[in-house]
């Protein structure tokens, strides 16, 4: 589902460039549920939000569903992230004087086959998935930290995606709720998704069929979990 | 150096009160490593919010240092804050466009005691003692989001405070980086600093001389660590 070639991507900072990415190269298959670590600054975001379609490489190649995203204007692009892609941002970015219901309807507001009757009991369901009925209709600068987190992760399932892409999606997560997320998760998965889950926590990484390590901006480790 | 008596915290959202903290009660002596656990919404962000006189409880008594902080006024507590504590947001609050360098010289723009120069080094140290020596010309936005939070903790430490207050200041590291400014942590204890580390970590929590542990806005559990 997923081939990326030799993917370069370098920021420019004053006179210095910073190589986010280097010649960085796998294939994913539709179904397969991928860890991805490795230190801070490693580059894990910077993959993502390629993956994602937000930011283009400085070069190499992506091919999503066979699909060249280079090739691709910006509007076609928009469109393949909205039928396809759930991201679950590092930095949530929900919409901060907007309570937990609207920021999850948010990708189905301007879907005309979707009534705003079936938007909202959908929204409704995913925040019951994440655990925060009761928190339905608090703005997000009312919520804590973690209950932000999982308004982000409610928002990138209501579309109904095939590829979810989630940056440290429970990072601010305490140990029981972040399993509860990651049994969302292996539900999903179950389910046909195909997910990609960017995580500091070693511990989560056992529960993926594959994990890759990030390292200066290279691929480090691509291994398979055999137990799984 | 902290005693909180009956301490009340609740929000209103539409028809409905929120009880973030109900009848909390402890005393922290100084020199003390507290690391503060609890599941998400427990009440931890709400409670070190009000040690770190960023927000006033709804009833209740707090004292710092043998003085009552609801008796002060805007301007004495925030005095208070510049002086003695150090605050490390969950969400950072970095400012937007500016550098590493210039988010961490922020607490020491208006003090009139330390020039621009001493003012200068000793924002470039606390960046090197959180590893970012490389990025102190990136802004807020060319930084991952392990970069940011680091920068949020080198910011805290700049005008020495006596007392820090991390609220998950490691839960967007790896880690090897966590661990890293974990040693950080210990150093500053061992000069003196009290320090209260709100954390989703358990491995963590075994650092710090005792734990606290929310649950629904109460303490559930106020323990030493025997072995520390
Ligand atoms: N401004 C607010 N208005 C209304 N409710 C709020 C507000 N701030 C926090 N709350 C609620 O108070 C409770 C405690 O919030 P708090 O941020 O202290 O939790 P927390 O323990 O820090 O959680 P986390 O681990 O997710 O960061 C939560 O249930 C939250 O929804
Ligand atoms: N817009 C940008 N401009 C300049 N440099 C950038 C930019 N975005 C990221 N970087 C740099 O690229 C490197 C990789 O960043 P990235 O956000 O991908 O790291 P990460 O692996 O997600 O880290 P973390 O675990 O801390 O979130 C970092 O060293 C960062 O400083
Ligand atoms: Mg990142
Ligand atoms: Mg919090």
């Amino acid at each position: 589902i997923i081939k990326i070639e030799k993917i370069h991507r370098y920021f420019t900072v004053g006179e210095e460039r910073v190589h986010a990415l280097r010649e960085v190269s796998f294939q994913i298959y539709p179904g397969e549920f991928v860890t991805i670590m490795g230190t801070s600054g490693s580059g894990k975001s910077t993959l993502l939000n390629i993956l994602g379609c937000l930011d283009a490489p400085s070069s190499g190649e992506y091919l999503l569903d066979g699909q060249s995203i280079r090739q691709m204007s910006k509007d076609q692009r928009a469109e393949v992230r909205s039928q396809k892609i759930g991201f679950i941002f590092q930095s949530y970015n929900l919409l901060p004087k907007t309570t937990a219901l609207e920021n999850v309807e948010l990708p189905l507001l301007y879907n005309a086959s979707v009534s705003a009757q079936v938007r909202k009991s959908k929204a409704l369901e995913a925040l019951q998935a994440v655990g925060l009925s009761d928190r339905v209709f608090h703005k997000s600068n009312q919520l804590s930290g973690g209950q932000q987190q999982r308004v982000a992760i409610a928002r990138s399932l209501i579309n109904n995606p095939i590829m979810l892409l989630a940056d440290e999606a429970t990072g601010n997560l305490d140990t029981r709720t972040s399993y509860e997320i990651l049994a969302l998760f292996q539900r999903l998965h179950a389910e046909g998704k195909t997910i990609l889950f960017v995580t500091h926590n070693p511990d989560l990484a056992r529960f993926s069929s594959r994990n890759l390590v990030l390292r200066d901006g290279r691929i480090l480790e691509d291994s398979y979990n055999t137990d799984r």
